[in-house]
């Protein structure tokens, strides 16, 4: 099962873009 | 009817799928998106906010009656209509199907093309190549579904629609217009999508970009 | 009462939420997980699969009257029953929202986390000690919102609990003991799910680590 695991597709790197959205609109709102 | 406050930053993509379900339903929405009544970065972090919505997220609803939600795809949900949501068994599961098709499989690829170009990360080549190999997957089988549909889940405008035209937003607005000519059908339903009168009263007028949209430094 | 086949590989958490919701409302379902009924890899590559299921993706549901569904939280909630989505609109937006919540602010990082010690991904310090942190964050939250909860959503099991117990099954199995003495209510929470007999029949005993998991080279 972890073959099977190995071919999900995760965003693993989700938070980097929230994290780069946040700051992006957070900087556009003053 | 619900009623109620949407707290969220100006032109935000999650918001605007309850904003249009709001519109179809007739659902009274106030939408708090600047100061004095909302500043993103300020407010979503202030006690009061956290104590009805301990993430911090925006888009998050707070119904006139106290009732507080967060997740756009629920809010959206909640703002709509029996008929947004798929009136049978099948049609609501098939519209939850195209909300989860939204956020796992155009969110991240479309999110890895576009955000260099609005300066919002870092380009990256590779990752960007292999994003747009991701989106024309994607683009292809959306397009091979809408071959003989106007609409994603039955014949009518439904959630799923909401929740995948504004996933694809940026995208069209953006980086597609190059791309669109091979798919005809997707192009097909996203204008008239966002030409239907709910829509516009939200988005205004969408415009497809003339030029793919490059990093922006 | 829906009928039909989910297409899956073995142990797969996603279609867990599916099997689940069907020991609920006593749908019945045949789990092709399989040779020859189906092999991972092979059977959802082949054209008549593809027909059906454009993405490949699975689980996938096929019923037996020929609708197709894909996307798990689709499949779980079309098999579910009027409780498990939530009675009232209100319970039906907040089943949403916590189902949301697990793919988007679970998912992630559990399996940033995870994946290493599986020997699924390369190990990244930097990464995972992000990831830990994001996890230590959401369960915090939970651990909030359920201390005066049995369930995520009004008193019954609802979609909510059973999505968000199956994206934690491998955190749970493998990184958390250590952790959980920090959220008791999630804990809680947690095992009173595994432990209710629909939860048992498609998940078995479920064993909380006793050490946390390393890197698996």
């Amino acid at each position: 099962s972890v073959d099977f695991l190995a071919q999900e597709k995760i965003w693993f790197d989700k938070a980097r873009y929230d994290q780069a959205e946040r700051c992006f609109y957070e900087r556009m709102n003053g | 009817m619900a009623a109620g406050t949407l707290y969220t930053y100006p032109d935000n993509w999650r918001a605007f799928k309850a904003q249009i379900a709001a519109q179809y339903s007739g659902a009274s929405l106030k939408v708090a998106s600047a100061a004095p009544a909302f500043t993103f970065g300020q407010t979503n972090r202030s006690p009061v906010f956290l104590k009805n919505f301990p993430l911090g997220k925006v888009p998050a609803y707070q119904g006139a009656d106290g009732f507080c939600l967060f997740e756009s795809n629920a809010i959206a949900h909640y703002l709509g209509n029996e008929e947004l949501r798929g009136a049978s068994p099948e049609a609501a599961a098939q519209v939850l199907q195209w909300v989860s098709f939204a956020d796992s499989e155009i969110i991240p690829p479309a999110s890895a093309w576009v955000f260099p170009t609005l300066g919002i990360m870092q380009f990256n080549k590779q990752a960007t190549e292999q994003a747009k190999e991701d989106v024309k997957k994607v683009l292809t089988m959306l397009n091979q579904h809408l071959n003989t549909r106007t609409f994603l889940v039955g014949e009518r405008v439904s959630l799923a629609d909401i929740a995948v035209v504004c996933s694809m937003l940026t995208l069209f607005c953006r980086s597609l217009s190059l791309l669109s000519a091979a798919f005809p059908n997707v192009t097909r339903w996203f204008v008239t999508c966002v030409n239907q009168p709910q829509f516009k009263a939200v988005l205004g007028e969408v415009k497809l970009c003339e030029k793919m949209a490059q990093f922006d430094a």
